[in-house]
């Protein structure tokens, strides 16, 4: 891991307090390869290493009598900073019916999690409501049925000829005939370079007015997150994202590379399969992670 | 960014962001450009634009230097298909069916091996119906091993040459999960010696340098002899399968372009090449 790496970096330093320019060099290199060995952002792995660099010249790491651990106790606080201090929640104020949208790109986890979402609001003693808006997936509409039945949480009987827009507007009635409480969007998985289907987003937004659009993102995305977070909030302005398939191996520095770039807060994690796996987002943990 | 431009450490610079950008990996990057500087300390190279493209050959060379492929000349030919959630198992196992019976004139067979996840077995259904192919299923809840046995045993019933076996998604960390992939294999080959005769591992082009464990970790629970890279009808490069040809030898044999039963094409390595600049 990166503290073992940068303790063999300075090895071979004579006593203390004689870094010399390469020491720091070579230091910022090794935390250089973590990030982008763990998928952060080639740019923001760039101007995170310029931050570190700053500091690592300073009194704290020259005067040191252990620079290596300096370094990482440095990395670690400008990362944490970086990743905001506690996870934002969800938003749970406004009228009744709450709205919350789910989107991303194709296969992200946006319907398991809609059905998660659903099973921890009813824990929470809530009335979630879902409803299933991709009529374009072979099967989506039944995969959301059945997860819905799987927890006992209504399920608006989207009319496969309709289109996106007409069955969330439509699946208002359902709803209220729940008195449900919160209802949640399932969309369609699209890339966030089709026109059309991001319109189709914009529209849908902007007739049911969702006090959360939350994107949903793969944990293993690699450099392209960026640009995806940053286009799905520029077209339809996102609330918050949740990261899927964390309980992997993969270092999740697409998270940090979306927050420093998008500001977007991760407010949850979807850690399996089965629909009780979802946790609030521990930005601490994810630091770890991306140090590997 | 190199039209004209003499090789200095910005224009490497540049071309490591390129490559980088493009989920190459940083190991893979350097060991590329290192290779070329001794042509460039010779001249060999003299300007940015002939960098690049030098770049671009060594990477496809790379991607050419795999394994070859199985031949598909068994009767009934068994292809399993494997990989993280999510990645588009389901739907490229539609569109290679639809590509077997259409321009191969092949008889295909569907087994679908998800019996897990939820409308995974209606799912793999539609995608029957579209390519005009039989399916295999079973309740949701059955063994996957048995859905796999069955589907073998139906294609050498009703004459079909070219079995292609679904299974469920899931992260390559899980050992349990992969001791049941491992199962389906062992007991496809009982059933019918030398099969599986291909299994695939499905990668998202979105995905960045964990693509490297998943192949690392299902190539070891079932040997692979091939991949297939999705959704690069999207922003993302795939670069990362590189590192993965390097490493593991094994070749990319189709990519994914989009969600339509035709959105499937046999990968060019020239072409994928050029792409990542
Ligand atoms: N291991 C793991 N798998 C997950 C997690 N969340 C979702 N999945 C799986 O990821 C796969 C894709 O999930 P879906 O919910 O169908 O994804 P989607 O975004 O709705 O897909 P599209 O509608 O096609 O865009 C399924 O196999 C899910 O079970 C998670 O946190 N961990
Ligand atoms: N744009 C695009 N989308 C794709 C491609 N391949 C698959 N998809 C989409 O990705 C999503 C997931 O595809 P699936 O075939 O369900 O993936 P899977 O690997 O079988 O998923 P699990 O069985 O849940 O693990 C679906 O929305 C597909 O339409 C591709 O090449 N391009
Ligand atoms: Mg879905
Ligand atoms: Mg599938």
């Amino acid at each position: 891991n990166l503290s073992d790496r940068l303790a063999q970096t300075f090895k071979h330093l004579k006593g203390h307090g004689k870094l010399s320019e390469k020491n720091i060099a070579d230091a910022l290199r090794e935390v250089r390869l973590a990030l982008l060995e763990a998928d952060v952002n080639y740019k923001v792995a760039k101007d995170f290493i310029a931050r570190i660099k700053e500091r690592a010249v300073g009194q704290e790491v020259m005067q040191s009598l252990t620079p290596a651990q300096q370094v990482v106790k440095i990395v670690n606080q400008e990362l944490a900073e970086l990743m905001g201090g506690q996870a934002e929640p969800l938003n749970l104020v406004g009228r009744s019916p709450l709205i919350y949208m789910m989107v991303g790109l194709q296969g992200s986890g946006k319907t398991t999690t809609s059905a998660k979402l659903a099973l921890e609001l009813k824990k929470r003693g809530r009335h979630p409501y879902l409803v299933p808006a991709d009529l374009q997936r072979p099967a989506a509409v039944e995969q959301l049925k059945r997860l819905g039945a799987q927890i006992e949480v209504p399920v608006w009987d989207s009319n496969p000829k309709s289109n996106p827009v007409e069955v969330c507007v439509a699946s208002l009635a359902g709803a209220s005939r729940e008195n449900a409480d919160v209802i949640i969007l399932d969309t369609a998985g699209r890339l966030h370079v089709d026109e059309p289907l991001m319109a189709e987003l914009k529209a849908i937004k902007d007739k049911l007015l969702p006090v959360e659009a939350l994107l949903v993102a793969d944990a293993m995305t690699g450099q392209d997150a960026v640009n995806v977070a940053s286009t799905f909030h520029e077209r339809l302005g996102l609330t918050g994202v949740v990261l899927t398939k964390v309980e992997g191996d993969a270092r999740g520095g697409a998270a940090l590379s979306i927050k420093a770039v998008v500001g977007l807060p991760i407010k949850l994690v979807g850690v399996g399969e089965k629909l009780d796996a979802l946790e609030t987002f521990h930005p601490d943990r994810l630091a770890g992670r991306i140090l590997g | 960014i190199t039209l004209g431009k003499k090789i200095d450490d910005e224009v490497l610079d540049e071309l490591e962001e390129v490559l980088v950008t493009a989920d190459l990996g940083v190991p893979t990057t350097l060991e590329l450009i290192e290779g070329l500087r001794g042509k460039v300390a010779r001249k060999e190279l003299d300007d940015a634009e002939a960098l690049k493209k030098a770049l671009a050959q060594g990477i496809q060379t790379v991607l050419e230097n795999t394994a070859p492929p199985p031949s598909r000349d068994n009767d009934p030919h068994v292809i399993m298909v494997v990989g993280v959630n999510g990645v588009g198992k389901t739907t490229s196992i539609g569109k290679l069916a639809h590509r077997f019976q259409q321009t191969e004139k092949r008889q295909v067979l569907l087994a679908a091996g998800d019996t897990f996840r939820a409308a995974a077995g209606e799912q793999l259904e539609v995608w029957a119906q579209r390519a005009g192919c039989d399916i295999v299923r079973q309740k949701h809840g059955a063994d996957p091993s048995a859905v796999a046995w069955d589907a073998v045993d139906a294609a050498q019933n009703r004459g079909k040459d070219l079995v292609i076996i679904d299974t469920a998604g899931r992260l390559h960390t899980k050992v349990n999960l992969m001791e049941e992939l491992k199962k389906v294999q062992r007991v496809v080959a009982k059933r019918l010696p030398g099969a599986p005769h291909e299994v695939l591992l499905v990668l998202d082009a979105t995905t960045g340098q964990n693509a490297v464990s998943q192949a690392k970790l299902f190539h070891q629970a079932v040997p692979l002899n091939g991949l297939i890279l999705t959704k690069l009808d999207g922003t993302a490069k795939g670069g990362v399968v590189v590192a993965i040809a390097k490493e593991l030898k094994l070749p990319i044999c189709y990519v994914g372009l989009g969600e339509g039963i035709e959105d499937l094409r046999p990968f060019d390595p020239a072409e994928f090449a050029k792409a990542l600049f």
